[in-house]
């Protein structure tokens, strides 16, 4: 991805991961839609042999040879058993019977996860530079489990046996389906057997935001990603007859405009359809649109194929208004006419004008690639929200990172829109979504193994979450482009990653899967759904004479539940001295409002002498009476001298 | 709808296989045959469960379930990319 690196600090790092600037010998084992191996993401230049008992392979298929494999793509294969048993055979007039990515999503997700790094990246010039994958020396292998109809569980569990067997470090999965129990829900089966053999497993929280309760992948032994904003934007400029200006983002790269104002109308106005200002095919009447710029409402089909529509009607240009489905959220597109997205208000107030006055005009301004946008980041308003509805004791989203309008690689069978009718090639492409924020984490915690080869999966998300930011250097809290506020741990669970510090993050939250097991007894698992989930049929996992309790399975976050009536809860947790040897004090404080809850840790002092020493601590949460489906929200941090471990507390109150 | 057939993913006791089995895939063959005549196994899964995924009617679904050695018959999940 190109501003990506920077964003994160990656690119003043390579001191701070000096074993993985190597990283070579860590394998990203990525289920998707395949890959396109011609791309130069995939250059293997400089990277060493195949790591040595590597299983994995580049399977064949009628445009996929076994010499698509290097040092850098080092296994690719496919699985349509399931996909084709329900949907019948594939049709290979649309889709590859290989492992060639013909939608372009997984060659995105991938070349984010590991892709070398390849100057000269951009999309139609734009967010040019130098694309780089997180962990740039890591290996790839691509698991193809999606097609055109879905991605059906069956092949997603054989992809993810196979990608274990072949010798996967980190799996990386950018899909989810509805919130199942976890025994049912193949991903949470699969990533348990996979993290009890020491597998990295991240998926995405899902774009189901703003609403609460919306996310996916909610399994705390799968680290669940969030979407932010980069510091990036391609402003487009709106300028009205009346002399009103608005800012909207747009990746149209022809030609442009006359500066001349030209003639505007609504979509509304120029169909026969009830449902004409959705610019849907067919819809526009062309005698009302030739030669003006029209305005589309969002919703429906897809933005770009609105371009489509208005291009084909004959019109000149399209501004696109978010409704408030999406609010001020705002998604770059490659619209193939000169095409400007903005968001609810400013597109209000032009259906206003174009329906109000005698002769409404417009012209669009394309300002091109701008860095440095602040405030960055925001919270995507379609990053799916917390609670976790399985286990509302366990809060998630784990933390966010970068997944709005990221660049990386794409595939050669589709143009940037994704829309059939698109006949354009490109090399890169610039998407958004969850799809884009679990890879970069997944690239991450390939740097993190690589840095620290002893480290649990466990470890290793609790030093991404404990070293995340939750605030901007001026003290303010990450905002939410959804209410304008700042976001809160239902939001973006720890906040946003900052690798510069996860490789060195004092103390960890270090879970095994003993604990697990543990966990699964506090949430009253039986024999069977134990059996199914861990593939261990021990009949007594579960003690008649222990007492088993969610706040007590080590988690780096803390979730607290009330009743309506108040209370108190007690959580306990130990920590890994991985640093220095020091004495670290805590801080902690959590309020509903101005409702304070009290929050009281023992000890409150921990001094370690030495690395892997551990240390435990109590939590106790107290409060008054509340109304039921009240949230309160605070931090827990450990200080030293040398490190910051914090974690987000949410309290609801049931 | 209780005879059209859908993915169904299928958890096994992996230590109830009977000694007639020399392996497990013989065991789950048989398993599912008892069945169904019509069912064929798609995948087998050993590493991260142990069991198989096979086409099965609502029926068939319910009487595999409550065979010995059966854990739970989950029916397939379509996910989506995000």
């Amino acid at each position: 991805t190109t501003r990506t690196p920077e964003f994160l600090g990656l690119d003043r790092t390579d001191a701070l991961f000096p074993q993985s600037n190597t990283g070579r010998d860590v394998i990203v084992g990525v289920l998707d839609t395949g890959v396109w191996p011609e791309r130069p993401s995939y250059d293997d230049a400089g990277l060493g042999p195949v790591p040595a008992g590597w299983k994995g392979k580049c399977e064949e298929g009628n445009d996929f040879n076994s010499s698509a494999c290097n040092k850098k793509l080092i296994g690719a294969r496919f699985f349509l058993t399931g996909y084709e048993a329900a949907k019948g055979p594939v049709d290979t007039s649309k889709e590859s019977r290989s492992p060639r990515d013909n939608d372009g999503h997984g060659t995105h997700t991938s070349s984010t996860a590991a892709g070398s790094a390849v100057r000269g990246a951009d999309l139609l010039g734009y967010a040019a530079g130098t694309a780089k994958g997180m962990a740039p020396h890591a290996r790839v292998a691509t698991y193809k489990v999606c097609w055109a109809g879905g991605c059906f569980s069956s092949d997603i569990l054989k992809a993810m046996e196979v990608a274990v067997t072949d010798g996967v470090d980190v799996l990386s999965l950018s899909l989810g389906g509805g919130t199942a129990d976890y025994y049912r829900d193949s991903i949470a089966v699969g990533a348990y057997s996979a993290m009890e053999r020491g597998i990295f497993v991240s998926c995405s929280a899902g774009n189901a935001g703003p609403g609460a309760a919306t996310l996916s992948n909610g399994a705390p032994w799968i680290t669940t990603v969030g979407a932010g904003t980069l510091d990036r934007d391609f402003p487009a400029h709106v300028v009205l007859g009346n002399g009103k200006n608005y800012s909207g983002v747009s990746l149209y790269s022809g030609k442009q405009l006359p500066t001349t104002p030209m003639p505007f109308i609504y979509a509304g106005n120029a169909s026969n359809s009830s449902m004409g200002s959705l610019c849907m095919s067919g819809s526009l009447i062309p005698e009302k649109v030739a030669g003006k710029i029209v305005l589309c409402d969002r919703g429906t089909n897809a933005r770009v194929q609105k371009g489509f529509v208005v291009k084909d009607a004959g019109g000149a240009g399209m501004v696109l208004a978010n409704t408030a489905a999406n609010g001020e959220e705002l998604v770059a597109d490659a619209h193939i006419l000169p095409g400007a997205g903005v968001g609810q208000k400013a597109g209000d107030t032009m259906r206003t004008y174009a329906l109000s006055d005698p002769n409404p005009t417009a012209s669009i301004v394309f300002a091109g690639t701008q860095v440095g946008i602040k405030p960055s980041p925001v919270v995507a308003a379609f990053s799916s929200r917390g609670p976790n509805t399985v286990t509302p004791g366990i809060l998630k989203p784990d933390l966010i990172a970068p997944g709005v309008n990221i660049l990386a690689a794409w595939s050669g069978s589709v143009g940037p829109s994704g829309i059939a009718g698109d006949s354009r090639r490109v090399g890169f492409n610039i998407i958004s979504g969850t799809s884009m924020s679990c890879p970069h984490v997944s690239g991450l915690a390939a740097l993190l193994r690589a840095a620290h080869q002893d480290w649990s999966p466990a470890a290793i998300r609790s030093a991404l979450m404990t070293t995340s930011y939750n605030g901007y250097a001026d003290g303010k809290g990450i905002l939410d482009v959804a209410t304008g506020l700042p976001a809160t741990p239902l939001d973006v669970g720890a906040g946003h990653v900052d690798p510069s510090k996860a490789v060195d993050p004092g103390l960890v939250y270090d879970i095994t899967a003993a604990d697990y097991l543990d966990f699964l007894c506090a949430i009253n698992y039986g024999p069977m759904q134990i059996a199914a989930l861990t593939k261990h049929a021990t009949a007594d996992a579960c003690s008649a004479n222990r007492t088993y309790s969610v706040t007590s399975l080590n988690y780096p976050s803390f979730s607290v539940t009330f009743p309506a009536t108040g209370g108190t809860e007690k959580h306990t947790r130990t920590v890994t001295n991985v640093g220095l040897p020091g004495t670290y004090k805590v801080t902690a404080s959590a309020a509903a409002g101005s409702t304070p809850v009290t929050v009281s840790v023992e000890p409150s002092t921990l001094t370690f002498t030495k690395s892997g020493e551990k240390q435990s601590y109590t939590v106790s949460f107290a409060a008054a009476a509340m109304p039921s489906g009240t949230n309160g929200f605070g931090r827990l941090v450990w200080s030293s001298d040398h490190h910051v471990v914090s974690s987000p507390i949410a309290v609801t109150w049931t | 709808v209780r005879d059209e057939r859908k993915t169904y993913i299928v958890h096994m006791a992996r230590s109830a296989m009977p000694n007639d089995f020399a392996e497990h895939g013989e065991w789950y063959a048989a398993s599912l045959q008892s069945v169904s005549d019509a069912a064929t196994v798609l995948y087998t899964y050993d590493t991260l469960l142990h069991g198989y995924s096979a086409r099965l009617t609502r029926a068939e679904a319910e009487a595999l379930e409550s065979q010995p050695g059966v854990l739970l018959v989950n029916p397939e999940t379509r996910y989506e990319l995000h």
